[in-house]
């Protein structure tokens, strides 16, 4: 049952979407962050063949079956995390990069992220500053429970603060940063760790690229109504 | 490279810095390759940044040590010449017929010209974005290719007033580029600015559809007893002809060892 194959044509040249029908799993092993239980991942392969050529290509990734909640809390400010409707206490720490030259490695990142785990943090926020991190990072985030909170390129001391003040309108080119961002998303939105996205360090963004970004992240409104579907049977349980 | 599937360059790199080098991205990459590591060229970091490479070659001494980086001359009074940088590898590819292949950046700082075997690719400015580059049809029939890739950096890389700062004069923050490079409280500017190929460089081979970005995503119903995995991909049919598609999804748990649950 964890198995599909279905079948397509496509135009010469032309680029398309496909939606596989969605595969049901009874009481899956879910994914919880350090502390919480497993990082349960599964093996997910997608593979394309073409009628008289054979394999076109494939693609594979680990996956994790869990649910973050997150809203701001209005007694005390803080925002609050739930993870598969449990909620957690966060011990986060703050993250700008492995190297400062960007010799990043993937034994590097698993012993600095094995690191932060063995802190017993469930958290890493990536500042706005820093770097938007690597697949590698969040791969080992995935495999040691560490939640990450990954922030956009607008700080405050570079973008809106200072005397005078600096870049009010943040970058320049508006449209490449909404570029950068929107392939961002599609290179890290597989990740079970990815927890939240925040558009930069102790800054709002320019209207138009916060409204953009918001725009981007929001949820699909056909997710919108499994919540609601899903709100309306633990009602009823 | 055969087969389908992806092949990294991370080894293998030289580098040498722009206003060194006479030759063209054209010429570098057909009639005059360079040869090894003789001067100006040198073995690249890549992944990695100039300065990563500089470094590796001694001819900085390691920002990250005392003081060693009130040594390195920083792009602001150098230049963003000084800090422009040639890399160049070389790769054995031939295609069979029908088969495609990509070469891909996931990220470069800030911005390039790539050369394959006398060919010229722009890629457009962004520290945060993947590149990839269709080169089938200029791969070279006999084989072997030339690559050379010239990396500028950030546009405006800003100076560091004598006070250091938050992000040094800020100008750093009107490019969509890393911004710690300018110094901050608890850290000293990054001479080069990060410039260089930061990230992954690989070529993948594809058939005539290529699967682009699959994006999966779960939903939960009765408690987490009832799960859906839904998943959503691009496909490109690069081909002149319409593509009969099988597509397969498969999700599998390994257990323990070599024990796999299907």
């Amino acid at each position: 049952e964890h198995l599909r194959t279905e079948h397509r044509s496509i135009s010469p040249g032309a680029r398309s979407q496909h939606t596989f029908t969605e595969l049901f799993f009874y009481k899956p092993n879910l994914w919880w962050p350090n502390g919480m239980g497993k990082q349960s991942l599964y093996h997910v392969a997608i593979s394309v063949e073409v009628k008289g050529f054979g394999e076109s290509d494939s693609w594979r990734h680990l996956f994790g079956f869990r649910k973050i909640e997150s809203h701001i809390d209005s007694a005390t400010g803080g925002r609050l995390f739930k993870v598969n409707g449990q909620p957690i206490f966060i011990r986060g720490g703050n993250w700008i990069l492995s190297d400062g030259l960007l010799r990043l490695s993937e034994k590097r990142y698993e012993t600095d992220i094995k690191f932060h785990a063995d802190m017993n943090f469930n958290m890493i926020r990536c500042w706005g500053g820093g770097l938007t991190e690597r697949p590698e990072f969040y791969r080992y985030c995935d495999m040691y429970g560490l939640l990450v909170w990954q922030e956009f390129w607008i700080t405050g001391d570079v973008d809106g603060r200072g005397d005078p003040v600096s870049n009010p309108d943040g970058p320049l080119d508006h449209d490449l940063f909404l570029v950068c961002a929107r392939d961002t998303v599609k290179l890290l939105r597989n990740h079970a760790s990815l927890a939240l996205w925040v558009g930069g360090n102790e800054q709002v963004p320019p209207v138009d690229l916060n409204t953009a970004l918001k725009d981007y992240l929001k949820l699909h409104p056909y997710f919108e109504k499994v919540d609601e579907h899903d709100k309306i049977l633990e009602d009823l349980n | 490279i055969a087969g389908i599937g992806k092949t990294r360059f991370d080894s293998g790199w030289l580098a040498a810095r722009s206003t060194e080098v006479e030759l063209t991205g054209a010429q570098l990459t057909t009639t005059h390759p360079p040869t090894g590591a003789d001067p100006p060229w040198m073995e690249a970091v890549v992944p990695g940044t100039v300065l990563a490479t500089l470094v590796k070659n001694k001819a900085v001494p390691d920002p990250f040590y005392g003081l060693n980086n009130e040594a390195i001359i920083d792009i602001a009074d150098s230049g963003r010449e000084h800090y422009t940088f040639w890399f160049f590898t070389t790769f054995q590819c031939k295609l069979p017929e029908a088969q495609h292949l990509d070469l891909n950046f996931r990220a470069i700082n800030y911005s390039a010209e790539v050369y394959l075997n006398g060919n010229k690719k722009v890629l457009p400015k962004g520290m945060f974005r993947r590149h990839q580059l269709d080169v089938t049809d200029i791969l070279h029939p006999n084989g072997q290719n030339m690559l050379a890739v010239l990396v500028h950096p950030p546009d405006h890389p800003g100076k560091i007033p004598p006070e250091g700062g938050q992000g040094g004069d800020h100008e750093i923050g009107k490019d969509v580029a890393t911004q710690y490079v300018q110094g901050w409280d608890w850290m000293a500017p990054i001479r080069d600015r990060n410039t260089g190929i930061w990230d992954e460089v690989s070529v993948s081979v594809t058939g005539p559809v290529k699967l682009i970005d699959p994006h999966l995503v779960s939903s939960f119903f009765d408690n987490y007893k009832r799960v859906y995995l839904h998943c959503t991909t691009e496909l490109e049919n690069r081909s002149t002809r319409v593509a009969e598609c099988s597509l397969s999804i498969e999700v599998t748990a390994e257990l323990e060892g070599n024990f796999t649950l299907i």
